[in-house]
């Protein structure tokens, strides 16, 4: 379960 | 989005404007741990490098754009505009003794080994303690006005609140991200001391006094 690449939280 | 995360953000976003209004209508910034802020005004720079790289939502850009706006007008008023109300004398925790092992940890620890992702977790594991220097001010001072024990309620349940969206996006989402989880509980951690005495004094009209 990585984390998203695209970083979507402040 | 989840309903967790959205009230964490305005949670933040109430935080910054409570304390923009304190010192815009008190002229004071009395209380206030400029070291603190110019740590937050790092968080946000560092963690928001991608604001010109990746678009995710009008949402995300424009409170990116607010955090950092208001991050530096902050230090602007606290060592500028109204520096005569600044308290240096009881601002006086060592930073450095922060940023410095933050640096190597998020050097030695990270997702990628890339600049904006070390950056990045830079800004995660800073932000977990960036508190300090301010809990620091206010127990060396012995008292906190009403007004900041708001802020720092509402600073402190933002990433309590990142907390439950955490355990809400893995069960739903399969979404995990150890640093953020860690950095976020460590920072929550922190603010337990000041939630037991905000629930316990503040809420019942009493003034803040951590053990100097």
């Amino acid at each position: 379960k990585k984390e998203a690449r695209v970083k979507d939280e402040l | 989005m989840n309903i967790f995360r959205l009230v964490g953000d305005m949670s933040h976003l109430l935080a910054i404007i409570i304390l923009l209004m304190k010192m815009w209508k008190s002229r004071s910034v009395a209380g206030i741990s400029g070291k603190s802020q110019i740590l937050f005004a790092i968080v946000f720079t560092t963690r928001y490098l991608d604001l010109f790289t990746s678009f995710v939502s009008i949402y995300n850009t424009s409170m990116k754009v607010f955090f950092i706006g208001t991050s530096y007008v902050t230090v602007y008023f606290i060592y500028q505009h109204f520096k005569p109300t600044y308290d240096s004398n009881h601002d006086t925790f060592r930073v450095e003794f922060l940023i410095v092992p933050v640096g190597g940890l998020a050097f030695l620890v990270n997702h990628e080994f890339s600049l904006l992702e070390i950056l990045w977790t830079f800004s995660i594991y800073l932000e977990s303690v960036a508190i300090l220097p301010q809990l620091f001010m206010v127990s060396k001072t012995g008292e906190a006005e009403s007004i900041t024990s708001h802020y720092l309620f509402a600073l402190g349940s933002y990433r309590a609140l990142y907390l439950l969206n955490w355990i809400y996006r893995y069960y739903f989402e399969g979404f995990f991200d150890l640093i953020a989880v860690v950095a976020g509980c460590v920072q929550t951690i922190l603010y337990c001391d000041f939630f037991y005495l905000y629930i316990t004094k503040v809420l019942k009209g009493k003034k803040i006094s951590l053990p100097a």
